[in-house]
């Protein structure tokens, strides 16, 4: 999976990547404040098998919870199943349906994306990519991004949630990288000196399928030295 | 030496019932060909028995190579031809209503030696879904061997056909096997039955048919999406049946009538019925007892949680239930209606729950209020719309029409229990499906200014199992879109479901629709307005009744459907007079009343032979 971290007031982006292996559970975000969990697990390409390192990765099932309400969402390349305990309502890709209670509005757009928002001010979009069923290597797979974070705590963290809040980085000695069309440079950031690579990512809140390019800094190795900790720090046993 | 399957002359050799369902639609033709081997003329009968929510849309008969048609009538216009018979001494009853699911239509003529007849009729219905599945119902009563008889089903459903079943009550598996083929791939599905003459023997050097009993055809639709609209020729049909919704706690209160005349088998069987009921009831439900005599008893002050321990002291209520003295149907309704909103207003129920009465009763109010418009007034006043009503009836000594109004007007619907052995399978049968309501309040709302003619799209409820079917006609017929929205209140949240239809897309989808019949979502149209109508004229008076009696009798006679308000005239120039056929439609109160319609088979040969009906 592909991390893009857009930084206001920077007009610029650092991005990152995560690789694990298939199965791994992820924790995205958590805020203890409004008792919200994002959580993420790997999925394979169709050549993967269960402790495949090599292959392609993505995110093929993604857990919201608000402890405080008690609530639910998992979300699949297949279905989305969302509810309150053992009272769960399970809905298709191919519905398009808007779930509302206090505080929560849940819409899914039919074979395209869904957005989750508690309340004002916390809005999450879930982007559904499909592929060709018969592709030799590519599964449908999820992306997740928080479009709306301004009610989220200070307390947020998470490999997504620690960086809601405001936080600088220097970017300096932009110099030849081993690929000539992304240059290398050096990155400050959290006291950590770290070599960055010119990159770009895609954003595919958009256009799913075509997406909008994005430039950014590349934090090589996981994101080692920008993210708290180390990723392994991040691993769950599971989606909830 | 007569061919097999000849009885008194007459060879009956060729029995089709020919089924297309497309989209729920049922086109059903039922032809039965005969010859009379004898030498003299002989009367030849031509029995169908057809579900009573389907409409007879054609009639025709075919002597020696002539057709004659039927045209549907005003029922008045139909009834002066009537009167002109019975004047003349001859009365036909052709259809009338027969058991429970069931309306027996029947005609006579009279075939000269050596001469053919073909019957020939046609009627249409709405598959509705219950308990997860459409069923086709088809009576299977030949009376003797017929060289060729069939019944051949092709069904579309552009969704594609999830499961397909057919079954017959009279023969068994090993027999149906060879007779019976059945298959389904995608949006087609085709049940064949087709018994060879040595299969349709009683036994194996018998001369009568087993051929007696139930055909039914089951199946239902892939779900992908919970919706599923469908456009053709300017006319749209909406299906809604959401699944993986969970159920909405029910706040139910059971009103049982105990007088007298339930006593025996009646009250045993409730018993049974109710101890049953109690095993199915949800923890997150609430319930009560109402029982109505003379006087009101209840098992409870106010409604209580379906607890492990409330249900058994329920159960050992009911076990003890007992019949006594007379009828109070207005006390006994208004304590439970009471009771549920007490319970609401108090807070004592879930917020998110529904409320439902359920009464049951075998005949009419005879103590306190027992006025049947005021019966209407105080119970339509005490419901204030809130919850629906649901009245069953408990065999034939009751006003049905009274427990039917009652229930529509308080958006529920009555039901018959019949008085047989399984009345306490139709009681938990009923309760099944109004057990799990996974919607409340569903409304279907389509872009303004741009339908017409929309039928019912608010419902109190969405049962699990069930399907909402709204249809209409667009105003601009070109459309390149269409949306709807359903909206409903679940157990958990409130939800809103979007079905947006593009036409090039659905066009594709439908492209094979010509496989059936073309303008089957016209007739579906045509099919359910007049239905509501007629449901809804049940309740209405003064002028509002005229106009909506007017408007479904304009309906039934574009669209050459028999219902009640309208007959069917089938007329044979014999003799140089008139030979005429009148089908006709009863209605659910025409049950008690089967016996009084008659059908002359002996006419006399100095006047024009007449067929005809009495209806309701």
């Amino acid at each position: 999976p592909h991390f893009i971290i857009q930084i206001p007031g920077k007009n610029d982006s650092i991005c990152f990547n995560i690789d694990e292996k298939p199965g791994t559970v992820l924790r995205l975000i958590q805020d203890p404040v409004t008792g919200i969990t994002v959580t993420g697990q790997i999925i394979g390409d169709k050549r993967s098998n269960a402790s495949s390192r090599t292959g392609k990765t993505y995110f093929g099932k993604l857990g919201i919870t608000n402890a405080w309400m008690d609530f639910r969402v998992e979300v699949t390349t297949e279905k989305i199943i969302l509810g309150t305990g053992a009272e769960l309502s399970t809905f298709s890709w191919l519905d398009t349906i808007t779930v509302t209670q206090t505080g929560l509005s849940v819409t899914i757009n039919r074979k395209k994306n869904m957005v989750v928002s508690f309340g004002d001010g916390i809005s999450f979009v879930i982007i559904l990519h499909q592929v060709w069923k018969k592709h030799p290597v590519h599964q449908d797979f999820l992306g997740f991004y928080v479009v709306d974070s301004h009610r989220m705590s200070a307390q947020t963290h998470g490999l997504l949630g620690q960086f809601f809040q405001p936080f600088d980085f220097k970017v300096f000695g932009i110099r030849p990288g081993s690929d000539p069309t992304k240059p290398d440079a050096t990155m400050v950031v959290k006291n950590h000196r770290l070599t960055v690579t010119r990159g770009s990512q895609k954003d595919y809140r958009k256009d799913a399928s075509v997406g909008t390019k994005v430039i950014c800094w590349f934090v090589h190795n996981n994101g080692e030295g920008l993210i708290d900790g180390v990723h392994t720090d991040y691993i769950v046993p599971s989606l909830f | 030496s007569l061919p097999e399957g000849v009885v008194d002359g007459i060879e009956v050799y060729s029995t089709k019932i020919s089924c297309k369902v497309t989209s729920r639609f049922a086109h059903n033709v039922v032809t039965t060909r005969a010859v009379n081997r004898a030498d003299t003329a002989k009367e030849v009968s031509f029995d169908v028995e057809l579900p009573k929510t389907a409409f007879i849309t054609n009639f025709t008969l075919t002597i020696d190579g002539v057709t004659y048609p039927g045209n549907v009538k005003e029922k008045e216009v139909a009834q002066k031809q009537y009167e002109k018979a019975v004047s003349q001494g001859k009365t036909a009853g052709l259809v009338k209503a027969s058991g429970r699911k069931l309306e027996k239509f029947t005609v006579s003529v009279n075939v000269a030696a050596g001469s053919k007849v073909t019957f020939e009729l046609t009627y249409e219905e709405l598959l509705k879904r219950n308990k997860g599945k459409y069923e086709m119902y088809l009576k299977v009563q030949p009376k003797q061997l017929v060289r060729h008889f069939e019944i051949d089903a092709h069904i579309f459903e552009p969704q594609g056909i999830s499961m397909l079943d057919a079954e017959a009550s009279f023969i068994t598996n090993d027999l149906l096997g060879s007779a019976l083929t059945k298959s389904f791939s995608g949006k087609k599905g085709h049940v064949s039955f087709k018994p060879s003459l040595d299969q349709q023997r009683s036994c194996p050097t018998c001369t009568d048919s087993l051929l007696n009993g139930d055909f039914t055809i089951v199946y239902d639709v892939n779900r992908e999406s919970p919706g599923n609209v469908q456009i053709v020729n300017g006319y749209f049909v909406h299906f809604f049946a959401p699944q993986g919704l969970p159920v909405v706690p029910k706040n139910i209160v059971f009103v049982i009538d105990v007088s007298g005349s339930m006593s025996g088998r009646k009250i045993q069987q409730t018993r049974e019925a109710l101890l049953k009921i109690l095993d199915d009831v949800k923890e997150d439900d609430y319930l009560n007892f109402i029982l109505f005599s003379t006087d009101v008893t209840t098992w409870k002050d106010h409604l209580v949680q379906a607890t492990p321990a409330n249900l058994k002291e329920a159960k050992t209520f009911v076990k003890n239930i007992h019949d006594q003295s007379m009828t109070n149907i207005n006390d006994g309704l208004l304590k439970g209606i009471e009771m549920l909103n007490k319970a609401r207003e108090d807070h004592t129920v879930p917020e998110r729950s529904t409320s439902i009465i359920i009464m049951l009763t075998d005949g009419d109010a005879n103590t306190g209020e027992s006025r049947p418009e005021k019966i209407q007034e105080n119970v339509r006043n005490a419901i204030g719309g809130k919850f629906p009503l649901y009245n069953l009836g408990f065999g034939n000594n009751l006003n049905y029409n009274f427990l039917e109004t009652l229930a529509l007007e308080n958006h529920g619907l009555a039901r018959r229990i019949y008085e047989d052995s399984d009345a306490n399978l139709q009681l938990q049968g009923f309760y099944e499906e109004v057990a799990n309501p996974l919607l409340t309040n569903v409304e279907v709302e389509y872009p303004e200014n741009a339908i017409l003619d929309l039928t019912r799209n608010s419902y109190p409820h969405f049962y699990d199992g069930s399907e909402i079917v709204v249809a209409g006609r667009l105003v601009d017929r070109n459309m390149d879109n269409f949306k709807a929205d359903v909206k409903g209140h679940g157990a958990l949240n409130d939800l809103t479901f979007t079905e947006e239809v593009d036409m090039e897309e659905m066009d594709a989808a439908l492209k094979e629709q010509g496989y059936i019949f073309g303008d089957y979502i016209e007739r579906l149209w045509a099919y359910l307005t007049i239905e509501q109508l007629l449901e809804k004229r049940k309740n209405a008076k003064g002028d509002e009744k005229e106009n909506i009696t007017a408007e479904a009798l304009d309906l039934s006679l574009k669209y050459h459907f028999v219902t009640p308000l309208t007959s069917m005239v089938v007329t044979k120039p014999e003799d140089n007079e008139d030979q005429t056929s009148i089908a006709d439609k009863p209605g659910e109160e025409a049950i008690a009343e089967t016996t009084t319609m008659s059908f002359l088979t002996t006419q006399q040969s100095s006047q024009s032979p007449y067929y005809y009906v009495d209806g309701d």
